[in-house]
């Protein structure tokens, strides 16, 4: 068990490393892509980070296998990793962009925003 | 993880880190290689060489792209807009045709558009030609006028509109269903072609098209007619794609010997 703190609860490390998202911030220039893509200029994707140890929290989703290889882990670290903290949770973004043949584009991009992060 | 890139001594630090500390090894494909490698090439100066042309994009499309990310972001589906016809993509193509000068007056008009980079892969949900009108001083027809587009091969009439004669005293844009050509030429359609004719009232007297602010002469980038396609991936669209068609294009790019050649030497890759 982690240490308590002066409040009496427990705030371990590892509880703030818990499996939640994060920000990541894409600027399509630093990537090189501005040469394409006209709009936007970057997007806020966010990534999913931490770990996801045992008890897992109902509100990270774990899939039924997740609870049972987190509960592994739990009973042997050395058998089983830990369940990976994912996007359980995706949205779309628009893009405008110039193809191949420079004909500008509009396309609307599954999967490019994390909305929620899970353990898997 | 060896990139093919030629890192610039003059380009970030951080890039040359990514390429060294890149998580995915040699297990990485050969095309998530390649767009590595075109981004750190992009991010150094050999981009300047390759992204000389610059496309200004239509104030349409910049609508589009305001409206549905803006709808995006209120968490509303855009393919869900009447106006997008739930297509998830939207392409335009600018009109390459010109006015033939020696014809006076302008009896018709061909649009041409190169849509050879259209994905067979995706399903066509609707088109659209969109011809800018300007403004003329007053009415220049004394009653209603019908414009009728065809296919250049063909004398199916795809769409019409009726012209009030007040029209021509204010521009604006006539849109003009154009789908069923797609069906017509799907086949081959690499090259799309479109007449177009006016005719007054019901009669067979074609209209000067000059007389209706539709000649081409002197136009901007923004008032050139476009063809707007509207497809809906059928399976899960990724960036890869567009990323290697890219790629695909700036090597076509690079193997073109230059004209000149004054003494320039194709650059070298390292590998």
């Amino acid at each position: 068990t982690a240490p308590s703190n002066r409040h009496g609860k427990r705030h371990g490390k590892k509880s703030k490393y818990r499996c939640s998202k994060k920000a990541l911030h894409v600027n399509f220039k630093e990537l090189g892509w501005d040469d394409w893509i006209i709009a936007p200029l970057g997007y806020e994707a966010y990534h999913c980070e931490g770990v996801c140890d045992f008890p897992l929290r109902s509100h990270l989703e774990p899939t039924n296998h997740a609870i049972i290889q987190t509960l592994m882990n739990s009973m042997d670290p050395n058998s089983t990793p830990p369940s990976c903290c994912v996007p359980t949770k995706l949205s779309p973004i628009s893009i405008l962009f110039t193809d191949s043949g420079n004909n500008v584009v509009y396309k609307q991009y599954e999967e490019m925003v994390v909305e929620q992060c899970g353990c898997r | 993880f060896q990139s093919a890139a030629i890192i610039s001594p003059t380009a970030p630090k951080r890039n040359r880190e990514t390429r060294i500390s890149h998580p995915y090894g040699q297990r990485s494909s050969k095309l998530f290689k390649d767009i590595i490698a075109s981004s750190h090439l992009a991010a150094g100066h050999h981009k300047e060489e390759v992204s000389k042309e610059t496309v200004v994009p239509h104030e349409y499309m910049l609508s589009i792209y305001r409206t549905y990310s803006a709808a995006e972001k209120l968490g509303l589906n855009a393919s869900f807009f009447r106006s997008s016809k739930s297509a998830n993509t939207i392409t335009s193509f600018v009109d390459k045709g010109t006015d033939n000068l020696l014809h006076s007056p302008l009896r018709r008009q061909k649009y041409l558009f190169d849509v050879s980079t259209l994905s067979e892969k995706e399903e066509l949900v609707g088109a659209e030609l969109r011809i800018f009108r300007k403004a003329l001083g007053g009415p220049q027809s004394a009653g209603p006028v019908h414009i009728q587009l065809y296919p250049c091969r063909s004398d199916t009439l795809l769409d019409s509109r009726s012209l009030d004669p007040l029209d021509s005293t204010k521009a604006g844009w006539e849109v003009l269903d154009v789908w069923d050509a797609f069906h017509a030429q799907h086949q081959q359609r690499s090259q799309l072609c479109f007449q177009l004719r006016a005719t007054l009232g019901k009669s067979d007297a074609e209209v000067d098209l000059r007389r209706l602010g539709l000649d081409r002469s002197g136009r901007g980038q923004q008032e050139k007619a476009i063809l707007v396609v509207y497809t809906r991936s059928k399976k899960r669209e990724n960036l890869f794609n567009e990323m290697k068609e890219k790629i695909k294009s700036r090597r076509s790019a690079e193997e073109k010997p230059t004209k000149e050649g004054k003494g320039e030497k194709p650059r070298r890759r390292r590998r």
